[in-house]
């Protein structure tokens, strides 16, 4: 499952793994089951390339220029950013609420480090997701095993350096499993300073 | 084998060469 649809063109930089960018865009007084999450979650393309990345990140919408309720995916490619995806199942992330206007900024940062394989924890990373809302704006980082507490922790303390976040400021972490149940993202996090 | 990283700063330069417009 790690064919690759893209290749570095010649000269370019090539990234440790293709990824793949997706958006989803939903009615908030519809209810996400998982088969409509499913339909509303479209695949728009892949890069394995640095460069391949710009051009393409170039053309698309900063997130913070969204209206709302819509997410922006990037995940390594043949994960489907779904809890569901063998890949996801066991897994969970790490979410960071922003107060509006900082989510383009902070989306590049946290995929830029993503790319770059800075938060060393091997195959554990699996996509970076940002998601604006009416209120404010949330990002997060998704690994495969969320009861490693040793990649956890790398994860949680590569995220403060890369985004440069104060050492004091709230960072949630949530399962996949208890995604699922609650059928809810963001809802009844476990609270990390 | 051997891991592809590169830091932001490295990755931001890359923006403005040729191959990535």
């Amino acid at each position: 499952n790690r064919r690759r649809t893209v290749c570095p063109g010649a000269g370019e930089h090539p990234l440790q793994y293709n990824y793949t960018f997706w958006y989803s865009r939903r009615t908030p007084s519809r209810p996400a089951s998982s088969q409509s999450y499913e339909q509303n979650i479209r695949q728009i393309g892949s890069v394995a390339s640095v460069e391949q990345f710009w051009r393409f990140y170039s053309h698309l919408v900063r997130p913070g220029d969204l209206s709302g309720h819509s997410d922006f995916h990037l995940f390594k490619e043949g994960i489907k950013p779904m809890w569901e995806d063998e890949s996801n199942r066991s897994g969970g992330k790490w979410i960071i609420r922003l107060r509006k206007g900082l989510a383009s900024r902070f989306w590049e940062n946290i995929i830029l480090a993503m790319l770059g394989e800075q938060f060393m924890v091997g195959e554990e990373i699996c996509g970076a997701v940002v998601s604006i809302r009416f209120q404010e704006d949330i990002l997060s980082i998704w690994n495969r095993t969320s009861n490693d507490q040793t990649t956890t922790s790398r994860i949680r303390d590569t995220l403060r350096r890369v985004l440069n976040l104060p050492t004091n400021s709230i960072m949630e972490y949530k399962t996949h499993t208890d995604s699922l149940r609650d059928n809810s993202s963001f809802r009844n996090t476990k609270i990390s300073i | 084998g051997t891991r592809i990283i590169y830091d932001r700063k490295f990755l931001l330069q890359c923006r403005t060469s040729p191959l990535a417009r």
